[in-house]
């Protein structure tokens, strides 16, 4: 699965999510990413989010709109992605990721998985990384 | 406000092997949806660009280089949402279309529906003239490799790999 989420300078936010699946579903099969709510969302008055993982639970528990509505309670983007995402993962027993962005251009990127890999571009600065923890900064 | 843009190129148990493919690609894709978000000032432009980078990218699970059903076949799907209006776009069960995401834009933008897909996609892409892409292009020799795998280790547990709900696969 790939995502993302942008921010313009009129405030604007989207989010975009495309997939292939999982590996030898069942065909028909349908998951988390089209589905609004759990594979993505935007609201302008809150902000935008993408998920990724694994796809069953995602689903069930509505990730992407629980991010953005602990976001719209007062939460931080990052706080907020990562309490929910782990939240996740303690009620399901499976993993996800997300990446947020508020809709004052803060960041929220968080994983219950061994890897993803994130990017981002702000204020002439790209950020990247893959591992937990890992945060790597390049001027432009 | 700053723009800003931020990818994800999938969350798992991502090989060591895939590491650095996996961070050059959602580089190369921030950077892309950035350039774009500052010359055109579209947010869903940037996104549009931002993804179909890694839709043609084979390590990421999206267009070119989706993970394969157990019969084989290439399913994919996208969503695309908009925070001005809640406008959103998604669409399921999408075969041989080079990028998804800009067809869920597409549902967005030109029908009265948020969310396609079986005969009604399929209408709405030969409606729409998008261009088809063969098997060739979107089935790489990973995909098919991952599938090998995955019923081999399926041949090994006393469930049938082929019971629904019985074997996931790799995560997103």
């Amino acid at each position: 699965t790939v995502g993302c989420v942008a921010l313009d300078s009129n405030g604007h936010v989207a989010s975009g999510t495309s997939t292939g699946g999982i590996c030898g579903k069942y065909k028909g099969r349908i998951g988390d990413t089209p589905q609004l709510g759990s594979g993505g969302y935007s609201d302008d008055n809150v902000g935008a989010v993408s998920t990724t993982g694994y796809g069953e639970a995602i689903m069930r528990y509505n990730l992407a709109h629980r991010i953005l509505s602990r976001m719209d309670s007062g939460i931080d983007a990052q706080n907020a992605t990562k309490s929910v995402v782990d939240g996740m993962t303690a009620r399901t027993k499976k993993t996800a990721g997300a990446i947020t962005l508020s809709k004052l251009g803060d960041v929220g990127i968080s994983f219950s998985s061994k890897r993803m890999a994130w990017a981002f571009v702000k204020d002439g600065e790209l950020h990247y990384g893959i591992e937990q923890g890992q945060h790597e900064v390049e001027k432009l | 406000v700053s723009p800003v843009i931020l990818v994800h190129g999938g969350a798992g148990d991502i090989p060591d092997s895939g590491v650095q493919e996996k961070i050059d690609g959602v580089k190369q894709s921030a950077l892309v949806g950035y350039k774009v978000l500052c010359e055109t000032g579209l947010v869903l432009d940037a996104i549009e660009a931002s993804i179909n980078i890694m839709e043609d990218l084979e390590g990421f699970n999206a267009g070119r280089g989706s993970v394969l059903t157990l019969t084989g076949e290439v399913e994919m799907e996208a969503l695309i949402t908009e925070g001005k209006d809640l406008n959103a776009g998604a669409i399921t069960l999408a075969k041989n279309i080079r990028y998804p995401i800009s067809v869920a834009r597409k549902v967005m933008e030109q029908t009265p529906h948020t969310f396609l897909g079986g005969a009604g996609l399929e209408d709405f892409i030969k409606k729409s003239n998008i261009p088809r892409v063969g098997d060739d292009w979107l089935i790489t020799d990973r995909a098919k490799d991952a599938l090998e795998k995955f019923k081999q280790q399926g041949a090994n547990h006393t469930e049938a790999a082929t019971e629904i709900g019985k074997r996931p696969g790799d995560v997103g």
